[in-house]
């Protein structure tokens, strides 16, 4: 564990949990992408199954349940909870289009040719692009609310904490992973547009909007 | 395998 991986995790496990935060104080999801949250619920289900398979540390696995936790209350939140504020009309991303493409690259781009593996290496292509039903959504209301501005730049500067962690383990323990570091990267410029938009406005005190 | 995989990794 180095700083920059501790730092990284801290921020994504700040990002989740501000989202529920905001969506229960405001009982509201109004903003918020529904799809992208399926996503990551997907993404964290398939990729902690190894919690049945093998132990790692205590610190790993509290912050595994944990990310499952967090997503499966967004989800139900979003659906039903606060169904009636979720915004469904501007958020119509078409969650096949990524799921699809990216379950057929797992099969053919993986470590290993098995079950656990595939979904690992599912998991980690689904990450890289889970967050675009959500920017789709911002950039068709051309708008985004501040705690929203906030919970993408602790998710995107955990994707950019992640980088510098591999670069950190590649020199000093010899460790790359090939299929994690390419997605990693890939989310992370995905980030890029809207890490500008939220250094320029949000910083100022403004809210986020996209130039008309 | 050719990699090391980073399943300690969240």
């Amino acid at each position: 564990m180095n700083i920059f991986r501790l730092v990284g995790d801290l921020s994504h496990l700040l990002a989740i949990l501000l989202l529920l935060w905001k969506i229960w104080k405001t009982r509201s999801c109004a903003g918020v992408s529904g799809k992208s949250q399926i996503m990551f619920g997907l993404v964290y289900i398939t990729r902690y199954l190894d919690l049945f398979t093998n132990f790692i540390s205590i610190y790993n696995t509290t912050m595994k349940a944990i990310f499952i936790a967090v997503a499966i209350a967004t989800i139900y939140l979003i659906y039903f909870k606060f169904k009636a504020t979720y915004d469904s009309n501007h958020d119509t991303f078409r969650m096949e289009f990524l799921i699809v493409p990216v379950g057929g690259l797992a099969f053919l781009v993986n470590h290993d040719f098995t079950a656990l593996e595939i979904l690992w290496t599912f998991s980690i292509y689904l990450e890289s692009v889970a967050i675009l039903p959500q920017l789709f959504m911002i950039s068709k209301t051309g708008e985004a609310e501040t705690i929203t501005s906030h919970y993408l730049f602790a998710l995107g500067s955990y994707r950019a904490l992640y980088i510098v962690n591999w670069v950190y383990r590649y020199y000093f323990e010899g460790f790359f992973d090939l299929i994690a570091i390419v997605a990693g990267c890939v989310q992370t410029i995905l980030y890029c547009d809207f890490f500008y938009l939220y250094v320029t406005k949000v910083m100022h005190g403004k809210k986020l909007s996209l130039p008309a | 395998s050719r990699y090391t995989i980073l399943k300690d990794e969240l």
